[in-house]
């Protein structure tokens, strides 16, 4: 279970400030799927990155799995997020210099996989996202949108239970979107969590519920019948 | 007028290549809205890389305004580009160490406007695509979307009268995103050339005529009624 309790971010610039997020409470439960939708700026990246221990709140707690994220050190948290979640962030943050297959190989990388075995898991899930002929290919040579897929390809490969999912279709045609997105459902009925901000509604409509906010604040939810 | 005649583009890379465009022949009339659309990795943004003369094609002959852009020196070009084209990424491509100002005036700077000009001129565009409070922060400090309305503003600094957009939409909110549509359709009507690539059909609705891609090739164009 994840859960926000009375979350606040302000972003500090100089002598302005930005109230990012502004006292959001909300619980996720596990193997749930849900949509964070809203405006251009209302928080929502702000939101995933907070539940992603990407960032800290300014106030307010975050509880993973019962356990206070705030009384967490850095190596604690990073070590958590690599066992347990998986991130595909709005601008994919793939690494220029590796290729595809080394993009996606990442997190067990990290973990300590063997070569071989992280290998062939980075072959597994190229091909699950449709990439097989691109793995020895480095991002500057591939579209927005396969580009995006190797990110959704990435925060996969460590199995994550909680998979956190930034636009992950807002460069993909109707066709490719629906395949991700059916991979997305496939995980979830296996019990993973899904966590997906989402501007388009027919890609929302995967979620059984969909939060919208605005400016910083959850303005209502919506669940699916 | 803008016409592609046979234009092929291959990438090579090693031992492997890649034929982003196969044999494409079209025309844009001045002042047309035309969306090119299709299934990721299809060619859309190579197409209009092309149009933009930011690359050249490997085969095949591009004409701008009848004349061959094929036999044009590269300072030809950018200063072509600079007067007539405005170009909207779809990886915005903003200037991370300038402020959303400073991008927005960057072609007006390349043209030699005077600095005050330049800057009434990007307040405007920021108050058009609903950013005039953020013209002091840098891109890192904004979310998606409004980074993508500021590459949106950069690409109409110049007053160009050929805009050639990207997914100018593919981070926005249905509400923000026909906000900028609704740009784009006032500077149509007032005789604007539109060329944008976008994979949401209510965003395609816009244009009167839709070019759908396949493998590199144009497989078939809708005209509106
Ligand atoms: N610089 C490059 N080097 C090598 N291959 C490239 C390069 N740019 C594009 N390609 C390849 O050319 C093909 C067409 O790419 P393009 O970016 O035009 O597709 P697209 O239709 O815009 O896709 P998307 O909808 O995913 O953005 C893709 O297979 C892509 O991997
Ligand atoms: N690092 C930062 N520094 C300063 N302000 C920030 C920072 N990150 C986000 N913001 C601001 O916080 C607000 C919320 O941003 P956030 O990225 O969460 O919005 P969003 O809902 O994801 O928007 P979009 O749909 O455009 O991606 C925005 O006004 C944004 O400018
Ligand atoms: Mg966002
Ligand atoms: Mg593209």
């Amino acid at each position: 279970v994840v859960r926000l309790e009375s979350v606040s971010k302000v972003y500090y610039m100089g002598t302005q400030s930005v109230k990012a997020m502004v006292d959001v409470s909300i619980s996720f439960e596990e193997g749930c799927f849900t949509a964070i939708m809203g405006p251009s700026g209302s928080g929502k990246s702000t939101m995933l990155n907070l539940l992603g221990c990407l960032d800290r709140p300014t106030s307010g707690k975050y509880f993973l799995s019962g356990q206070d994220v705030s009384n967490m050190e850095d190596n604690e948290l990073s070590a958590m997020r690599l066992r347990r979640l998986g991130f595909i962030f709005q601008s994919f943050n793939l690494i220029p210099q590796l290729t595809v297959a080394e993009n996606i190989e990442m997190p067990l990388y990290y973990m300590g996989w063997a070569a071989d075995e992280s290998k062939s898991r980075a072959e597994q899930l190229a091909a699950m996202v449709g990439l097989s002929e691109r793995l020895d290919h480095r991002p500057a040579e591939l579209s927005g949108g396969q580009q995006q897929r190797v990110a959704v390809a990435r925060a996969l490969a460590n199995d994550p239970s909680v998979i956190l999912a930034d636009e992950p279709t807002g460069n993909l045609d109707s066709a490719t979107g629906a395949q991700i997105m059916d991979l997305m459902a496939d995980l979830n009925s296996q019990g993973k969590t899904i966590i997906m901000v989402t501007h388009e509604s027919h890609i929302a409509v995967y979620a059984k519920r969909r939060i919208h906010m605005l400016d910083g604040r959850i303005e209502r939810i919506e669940e699916a019948a």
